[in-house]
């Protein structure tokens, strides 16, 4: 993914498992 | 809750590691900013860990970082 992307950051919910980037869809 | 250090977080699989710094970085970003702190934790988090355990050391350096993170995400939600 890439910094252009709309849904960039991904957002982090406490409790919530972290995936990082891969919250992202393509 | 427990101290975070290198070698706690050394010893967990990297998206692990993330988690947990999240964890505790997410509670002091969200007494600035209530509303964008999901979203300024999960850029911080990109971050290296080494810069992130510093960060929650040093309330200043976390501010700096914060204040960073604000910039660059209106920048990037203004295109």
């Amino acid at each position: 993914s890439n910094g252009n992307n709309i849904n960039w950051p991904p957002e982090f919910c406490p409790g919530v498992p972290w995936k990082g980037l891969q919250n992202i869809d393509p | 809750q427990e101290p975070l250090d290198a070698t706690m977080l050394a010893s967990a699989p990297l998206m692990d590691q993330k988690q947990l710094l999240g964890e505790r970085l997410y509670p002091l970003i969200q007494a600035y900013h209530p509303n964008l702190a999901g979203k300024i934790t999960g850029m911080l988090l990109e971050m290296d860990n080494t810069e992130l355990l510093h960060m929650l050391e040093s309330p200043e350096s976390l501010h700096a970082k914060v204040d960073e993170a604000i910039a660059v995400l209106k920048a990037h939600q203004a295109k």
